[in-house]
């Protein structure tokens, strides 16, 4: 096949302004499509190379880190305003391949794959020896305690009464003994004071919220203190499809509340969107 | 007639490596 000029790939730097709105707009689109655990921001540009694209326009073939903010992915905080989770938090990393295609000065991401990973104890323990560890959101008293404080929290609430969507992340303190659990809730069509209405088990509507909850032990009993965030109702459109996505490489469901369930242990989360190849 | 040889322009600043490119935060 003859060679046609002007077809090659490069290999810009990965601080090029231009990689890096790249790369910014495949954080964008992890952040628009992940329904569960957190935001994400860019920490480090790994790798990156540039592809043209018959008729027109380039691929970046980009592979980046993120780190995990505070902001829950249904929080609608701007991810500006998002504060970046600190090693003493347990920080969690993502690892992120993604093919994102510039076209008339536009990008939009064709392939997209992350897997997220917590930091290692070691490194926690060498910053911070008394910190509390991630601890797996099945574990027992994780799930205990986001159901004593969601429970709290409904008894409290003159509004919709939540159900748990998802333990996010999770803490086990161990001065004073208590679990510290961070999960995301959605209204029901009953009120708090219905809670035990069987009518209550319908369909969810679209409002979401973010909760902090710690639950000591205490002599005889426990102390449960929760604090959540209800965010506005959100329309819920369909989550826009990957240029060349084909029925057999489905997306993620749009709805959050048929998402799947909790992760079975500590938030290691992955997401593959799209087709494997441009 | 005698030139001297070319000197080198001395050490300028050092571009950096085209990637992996900066942290902006932490590396864990």
């Amino acid at each position: 096949t003859p060679v046609v000029l002007g077809l090659e790939e490069r290999n810009p730097a990965c601080d090029d302004p231009e990689t890096e709105a790249a790369a910014l707009a495949g954080v964008d689109y992890l952040n628009q499509h992940v329904r569960w655990g957190y935001k994400h921001v860019l920490n480090q540009i790994d790798k990156v190379r540039v592809w043209p694209r018959r008729p027109s326009g380039e691929v970046y073939e980009l592979e980046f880190d993120t780190l995990e903010t505070t902001c829950h992915a249904l929080d609608i905080t701007p991810l500006a305003n998002c504060s970046v989770r600190t090693v003493t938090q347990h920080a969690v990393e993502g690892d992120c391949d993604m093919h994102v295609l510039k076209q008339d000065g536009q990008f939009s991401v064709v392939f997209a794959k992350c897997e997220s990973t917590p930091d290692s104890r070691e490194d926690v323990r060498k910053v911070c020896p008394q910190c509390p560890l991630l601890t797996p959101v099945n574990n027992t008293k994780v799930v205990h305690a986001a159901n004593a404080a969601l429970a709290a929290f409904n008894a409290q609430n003159n509004g919709s009464h939540f159900e748990l969507l998802e333990i996010s992340r999770a803490q086990l303190v161990p001065l004073p003994v208590s679990t510290y659990v961070e999960f995301a809730v959605v209204a029901t069509d009953c009120a708090a004071a219905d809670g035990t209405d069987p009518a209550c088990s319908g369909p969810p509507k679209k409002q979401y919220g973010f909760c902090k909850a710690t639950v000591a032990e205490k002599l005889g009993g426990e102390e449960v203190s929760v604090t959540c965030t209800v965010f506005p109702t959100q329309p819920v459109a369909p989550l826009p499809q990957p240029d060349a996505a084909s029925s057999a490489n489905p997306p993620p469901a749009a709805d959050p509340a048929v998402s799947p369930p909790s992760s079975p242990s500590v938030p290691v989360d992955s997401v593959a969107l799209g087709p494997k190849r441009v | 007639k005698v030139t001297h040889p070319g000197v080198a322009s001395g050490v300028g600043p050092v571009p950096p490596p085209p990637c992996p490119g900066r942290i902006r935060h932490f590396k864990i």
